[in-house]
């Protein structure tokens, strides 16, 4: 059953924004337009998790949550 | 670690920096010397030399700035981004910018320590972009550690120094390496269990194992700032849930994540002779509620429930366990066997035959 749903939705603008902020690379500007963003997010998802040795998923479970609470450099991880 | 994309670094190594405002959270010449602490972090491992300007235009202009500051990336308030850096360049290229809505401290665990923070920006600054080493000063999220204890990682060094090059000296800075689980050299201080978990403690971290989880590696500080590095013992205390660490003469008591009131103390508390300087592990047995202390080639029994140390110890160590020893790392109790931890090595003690049963890498206890 669908639960917590506003809490749900609360995350992952979260989650968009971070991978926004600290993901957002070139690859987007040339990846195939008919990518959707939750292709494109789930892509910057394994990234983000690639780099903090986290299991890659792609989906924000709550240990990738835990990381992206965690205060933090604003300067992007990939990319300049 | 990973050079900024496009490898920018500074044409000359003398370097100009010039502090614009300050912080209402510290005195301003904690600001000053903070920043000056984080700038000999780089000139320490490098070529690179730093001299401050009082007015002008420096290399690095360092502020601290709130939400929208006009560089197109604001800040957000408390917590989160806490501050950033420019990469090598001109204008805005180099300078560092603190969030002035953090809480800013010169030291002690509240708030975010500005030499930290100003010391992993400079790194930017410097050409540096964000490290995947967990322990590097260059990964991304915050991490306290004491700043007089602080010392560059190796991680950090090497990167400095594949953009400037070594120091011109023969004897070149190290810097303390993160541990990895499956190296076949992997060693450990101390080993304990607590509450169904095991805790491996190396150099400032500690691997921490729980049966249904993956193996996580934490820098002991995030959980207990007030701990130093490099446990060299600790055991589970059974009888009070608690877990007991030690180091040189000292001991700290553990409830869950806190340190209980008037702790460290000393070990002579619990009944060491003033020739013990240190203890090299420890276990607990829950049955007997007995606690083994090995010191070299002897060991020591602790009666918990009594709270004494028992009389006619110390004994030798080859004595009462054949084959183990003279000098233990580490030793935990654990489903009826006791392990001693010796280098790269784990002996398997069987109390009952009274004989080391197996001997195995240590690292097969993080799964490898």
């Amino acid at each position: 059953a669908p639960v917590d749903l506003v809490r749900n939705d609360v995350d992952m603008n979260f989650v968009k924004n971070y991978l926004n902020n600290y993901y957002s690379s070139e690859d987007e500007a040339i990846a195939p337009f008919y990518y959707d963003d939750n292709v494109t997010l789930a892509e910057k998802l394994k990234k983000m998790q690639q780099f903090f040795g986290l299991e890659v998923t792609g989906n924000p479970d709550s240990e990738t949550l835990a990381v992206m609470k965690k205060p933090r450099c604003g300067v992007p991880d990939l990319g300049t | 670690f990973t050079l900024t994309d496009g490898n920018p670094k500074w044409k000359r190594t003398n370097i100009t920096y010039r502090i614009l405002n300050y912080t209402p959270d510290m005195h301003q010449s904690d600001v000053d010397n903070a920043i000056k602490k984080a700038l000999e972090v780089w000139s320490n491992a490098s070529p690179l030399t730093f001299k401050r300007l009082y007015d002008g235009i420096a290399d690095i202009m360092i502020s601290f700035e709130v939400r929208d500051h006009r560089d197109n990336s604001p800040f957000d308030g408390p917590n989160g981004i806490l501050a950033h850096a420019f990469q090598p360049g001109d204008n805005i290229g180099g300078d560092v910018h603190f969030d002035e809505e953090e809480s800013w401290s010169s030291k002690g665990t509240r708030g975010y320590n500005l030499f930290i923070v100003a010391a992993h920006e400079l790194g930017h600054s410097m050409g540096l972009s964000h490290s995947d080493d967990a322990g590097a000063l260059m990964y991304p999220t915050y991490s306290y550690t004491e700043p007089h204890l602080f010392r560059l990682p190796q991680d950090d060094i090497d990167g400095i120094q594949a953009i400037y090059g070594k120091l011109d000296n023969p004897v070149q800075p190290t810097g303390p390496t993160t541990p990895k689980a499956c190296d076949p050299r992997t060693t450990f201080d101390a080993v304990a269990s607590i509450r169904g978990e095991m805790m491996f403690f190396k150099g400032r971290q500690f691997w921490r194992k729980h049966p249904q989880l993956d193996l996580e590696l934490y820098f002991i500080a995030l959980f207990w700032p007030n701990l130093p590095s490099r446990i060299e013992a600790a055991y589970e205390n059974y009888e009070k849930d608690q877990l007991v660490l030690f180091k040189g003469n000292q001991y700290w008591v553990l409830n869950g994540y806190d340190i209980q009131y008037g702790y460290p103390k000393s070990i002579y508390h619990l009944g060491f002779p003033k020739t013990v300087k240190k203890i090299d592990a420890a276990f607990s047995d829950p049955e007997s509620g007995k606690t083994y202390f090995f010191v070299g080639n002897k060991y020591w029994r602790y009666d918990e429930i009594r709270q004494t140390m028992e009389a006619g110890y110390p004994k030798n160590i080859a004595q009462t366990f054949k084959g183990v020893g003279p000098k233990i790392d580490a030793a935990l109790q654990h489903d009826g066997y006791v392990y001693f931890f010796q280098g790269t090595k784990v002996l398997q003690f069987n109390p009952n035959s009274r004989r080391v049963q197996s001997v195995q890498r240590s690292n097969t206890w993080l799964n490898c």
